[in-house]
């Protein structure tokens, strides 16, 4: 299964739902990989120094010689590796220009280690030019976090068309896992009625569970870990593990 | 003075910081222009339906017979106008590929309009591609919004590069007005922490008006409005405005 978790709106919970999805994947001994295609490289940078990097996926799809094999590397969690990424990824659409097969270049790539893992959950970052669409082409299942936020609930519609478009041709596979509540404040009544819109908008799509607010789950990352180590009983991390559970019913 | 608000990290606050920025210099009677170049358009989201619109930023960025009067509306706000977007601007970089003015677009077209008002305040995209880049040629100021976090400390490295770029060549006078704390949670260890790494790297750059997280913040988008005519007394209303009377000082 390849996970892509994207949502064009910044700050609503891709990453930090990337590291810990994948998390609780490996804590399950799930063999998983977490693919950072976001050029800010936050989930990599919760896992390793990227100034130490020498090659990154920004190498693998520009460089024929460049495979995730010669990347890839373990992080502090058992059964989770990261191929890592950093700024130098934000230059692959002008990089890719005009070539025919630029939405490919990543599903060409991961063919070669995709059968060494059972997940791997792929990172994206907040727009939805080529590098998302290039883990749109190259998955199998998309999870869509969603904020309970006035602005958050505005945007899916342009997701929801990009999806259609690389169903229609380059991938039909690609199926909408769900969606996923995110930074939920059940006090506020804000959120109460942006999650009742959410529910009527995507249906049974979206996933029982819902993740709260919960300062663990920012701190975590500063420390270079995910929640499980870092927090193990804290909402943040059971919430996760039951949004596993979810997606392991649903595949 | 044409401040742009940027930052590529996402959901830092921008647009937040941009509509009630340029809401307060109009409550102050300046005329001013909220400048909407965010294809997932949430400023111009707040004031209009984007759905009627026929004409928007991108039109003027690629048609040379569109100018921005042509697309400018007045909001529910005295003295404020805005130029609106919706994510057809999302394709803008493959529309202007091989363009060599393809930087200037922004700074060419506004000419025709910035001496009718004293504040053009820009919305960008959680992107460091051409439609920031074209906010960062033609502003005389950038605001930098940084929200109080692990994730969003590490991207200022790389929008500063950037920053640096621009200067060199393209707009040799553009000013780091100064760096906004945003989304703050003054209870959390994490956030006096960042709070205090942010103000060593920026030193008196750091804004001393701090926004904190305010659920009214939240809310006035949703009812179309700034947060002044929704929320008049909060906290989310008060330090925006003292922001405002910052910026005019440092101006
Ligand atoms: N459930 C949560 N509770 C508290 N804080 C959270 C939660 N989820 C995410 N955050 C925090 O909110 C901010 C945004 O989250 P994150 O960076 O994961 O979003 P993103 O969608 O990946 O952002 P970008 O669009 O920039 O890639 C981060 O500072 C993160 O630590
Ligand atoms: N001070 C605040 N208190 C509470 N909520 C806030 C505050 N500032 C912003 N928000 C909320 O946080 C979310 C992100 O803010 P906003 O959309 O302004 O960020 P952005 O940087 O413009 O995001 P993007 O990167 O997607 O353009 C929104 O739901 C907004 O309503
Ligand atoms: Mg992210
Ligand atoms: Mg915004």
């Amino acid at each position: 299964m390849i996970l892509t978790i994207a949502n064009q709106k910044g700050g609503v919970g891709k990453t930090t739902t990337a590291i810990n999805l994948a998390a609780a994947f490996a804590k399950k001994g799930k063999k998983t990989l977490l693919l950072d295609l976001d050029p800010q490289s936050n989930s990599s940078l919760t896992f390793l120094d990227t100034h130490t990097l020498q090659k990154t996926v920004f190498d693998v799809l520009t460089e024929p010689s460049v495979n995730f094999r010669d990347i890839i590397r373990h992080t502090s969690v058992l059964h989770l590796d990261i191929a890592p990424s950093k700024i130098s990824l934000a230059k692959l659409e002008s990089n890719l220009v005009g070539e025919f097969d630029a939405p490919f270049r990543l599903k060409d790539k991961l063919d070669a280690v995709r059968t060494e893992y059972d997940f791997v959950v792929v990172d994206t970052p907040p727009t939805l030019g080529l590098i998302t669409v290039n883990a749109l082409v190259a998955c199998t299942h998309l999870l869509i976090p969603i904020q309970s936020s006035y602005f958050a609930l505005e945007g899916t519609d342009d997701l929801l068309e990009t999806v259609e478009r690389v169903k229609a041709r380059p991938n039909p596979d690609l199926k909408v896992l769900g969606v996923l509540i995110t930074l939920h404040d059940k006090r506020t009544v804000l959120a109460k009625d942006i999650y009742k819109q959410i529910k009527s908008v995507f249906g049974p799509k979206v996933f029982k569970t819902v993740i709260s607010k919960n300062v663990r789950l920012e701190e975590s990352p500063a420390y270079k870990e995910a929640i499980f180590s870092f927090a193990p009983h804290s909402t943040g991390a059971l919430e996760y593990f039951k949004l596993s559970d979810e997606v392991l019913d649903r595949v």
